[in-house]
Parts: structure tokens; sequence; C-alpha cells
């Protein structure tokens, strides 16, 4: 463990909590994706079925379950509780546009043909491309709330310091996996665009709008 | 590329 990895994991939890604390108490999910949510469900199941085989450490396992419950309360809150909160008309990007690919890109590239592997494989590649139904559907609707902005700040943040530990690793341990440092160039590129507006928006107070 | 017995990153 080192301190980008963990400030990564950190920034990764706040914005896990920082979604569930907005919708529990706002009793909305307006401006929300319940696609990319449930995509992230589907993210953390796939990547954490070793959760009662591999015990790593007493951290490694408290977290994974943390993420686990928090994305199924979330989609559980979206899709029931606040339903009528939840704006599909804005959230139709089409998830099996990105699962299908994924799936597939899954069983041809990876470490090792095993069935947990292929999965862990899978939700790595996921992870990647699970933000875009949100961004798609900021974009149609031409602006986000604060605390969403804030939200994927933090989101975007995560996978950014990951990159760093990877970089730390490598030159410390020399350690490297080549498919989650690929899969998080291209998750933390896609969040490149959101930076620039975050920075130069709501960092000065002003309301996230994309210009139409 | 190290071949890890498993995954220890989150």
């Amino acid at each position: 463990m080192n301190i980008f990895r963990l400030l990564g994991d950190l920034s990764h939890l706040l914005a896990i909590i920082i979604l569930l604390l907005k919708i529990w108490r706002t009793r909305s999910c307006a401006g929300v994706s319940g696609k990319s949510q449930i995509l992230f469900a589907l993210v953390f199941t796939t990547r954490y079925l070793d959760l009662f085989t591999n015990f790593i450490s007493m951290y490694n396992s408290a977290m994974k379950l943390i993420y686990l419950v928090c994305s199924y309360a979330t989609v559980f809150l979206m899709y029931f509780k606040f339903k009528a909160t939840y704006d599909s008309n804005h959230d139709t990007f089409r998830m099996e546009f990105l699962v299908v690919p994924v799936g597939g890109l899954a069983f041809l590239v990876n470490h090792d043909f095993t069935p947990l592997e292929i999965l862990w494989t899978f939700s790595i590649y996921l992870e990647a491309v699970a933000i875009l139904p949100q961004l798609f559907m900021i974009s149609k609707t031409g602006e986000a709330e604060t605390i969403t902005s804030h939200y994927l700040f933090a989101l975007g943040s995560y996978r950014a310091l990951y990159i760093v530990n990877w970089v730390f690793r490598f030159y410390t341990e020399g350690f490297f996996d080549l498919i989650a440092i690929v899969a998080g160039c291209v998750q933390t590129i896609l969040y490149c665009d959101f930076f620039y507006l975050y920075i130069t928006k709501v960092l000065k107070g002003k309301q996230l709008t994309l210009p139409a | 590329d190290m071949d890890e017995e498993f995954h220890d990153e989150l």
C-alpha cells in the first residue's frame, strides 16, 4: 500500500458516500444516471467475487464490502425507493453497447483464461467506461447539480491517483499490470473534459453547465 | 508483467 493508492481509495469511497448521501438526504436522484450506477454495481460484483476466498487484509475486505453495499444501496434507492425522481428520459445511454464489447474484450485480452480472471478483467474494462451514461446524461441535460459534480470529481480523481500509484509501484516494486493501467488511463481520459469544466466553473462557485 | 497470484488492489 502507498499513499497514492490510499488517497485513491479514499477518494473513491468519498465519491460513493457523496452520491448515496445526496440521494438519501434530498430524497431525489435527479441528474444521476441509474445506468452508470448499475454498471458500477456490476463492476464491484464481478471484481470482488474473491472476497471470501482470497483474504488480503482487513482493509481490503472491508472496503470491498463497503463498495458492494453502497453501490447496491444506490441502485436500490434510484430504482425503487426514489424511483419517481429518476430522470429516465435523459438516462438513455444503451448499456449493452458497453457490456457486450467489454465482455468480448475480456475473453480475448486477459492475464489468465480462468473464470475469476476473466470476470476481474471484465470489471476492469467495464469500470473504464461505466461513467459514460452519466457523462452522456449531463451532456443531454446541459448541466449538473453542484453535489453531482463533486461526486464526479472525486470519482475521476480516484483512478487518476491509481495511475500515480502504478507509476510508484513500477519504480519501487517493479510491479505493473498493463490491463489495469491501460483501462485506468482510458477511464481517466474520459473525465478530462469534465475536470476542465469543474476547475474552471464549479471551483469558482458557478453552476456546472455544458456549452449547449 | 509479474504473474501475481491474485489482485491485491481494489
